[in-house]
């Protein structure tokens, strides 16, 4: 049988449940609760290969092959390209400023125990690119 | 061989979803 240790959904990464460890470009550890932008920034300045995006939520949508599943529209960085990605509604996105949202707040608060804030259609979100795409 | 648990530790960027946007140019 599977190990009963957590009620988190396999779809769900485990470094979103509180508590978890997450370790900075630095070196520095912390709790994924405690996180704040600067943390990502910093950390995508030390990285040689990373960088920080924006990615302003454009529109959220509901999925046709899953009532748990939500379909996230982002245009990202400055040249403002079209991305959609398909996530679980609990799944939880870093908004700018603000800390961990997702379209199912509730849900993630119940899944992961991670405090989180509903995502909206404006949203500014922290996203990766690679540093030389040329 | 028993490996000891130790507290799992994840890496910044796997927190950050990597929306890689297509270059048109």
């Amino acid at each position: 049988p599977p190990p009963s240790s957590a009620a988190v959904p396999p779809s769900l990464p485990p470094y979103f449940i509180k508590g978890s460890i997450i370790q900075l470009a630095d070196g520095e550890l912390k709790r994924v609760e405690d996180l704040k932008t600067e943390d990502f920034i910093q950390s995508a300045e030390i990285s040689s290969e990373l960088k920080i995006d924006s990615s302003t939520v454009e529109r959220i949508e509901g999925s046709h092959t899953s009532p748990n599943v939500a379909v996230v529209q982002f245009s990202v960085g400055e040249h403002r390209a079209q991305v959609s990605v398909e996530v679980m509604v609990e799944y939880p996105f870093f908004v700018f400023g603000q800390g961990w949202s997702s379209c199912c707040p509730d849900r993630t608060t119940q899944l992961l125990e991670l405090p989180c804030t509903k995502l909206s259609v404006g949203d500014v979100c922290i996203s990766l690119t690679l540093k030389n795409l040329r | 061989n028993v490996e000891p648990r130790s507290v799992p530790v994840f890496p910044w960027h796997s927190l950050v979803p990597f929306l890689a946007p297509t270059q048109s140019d």
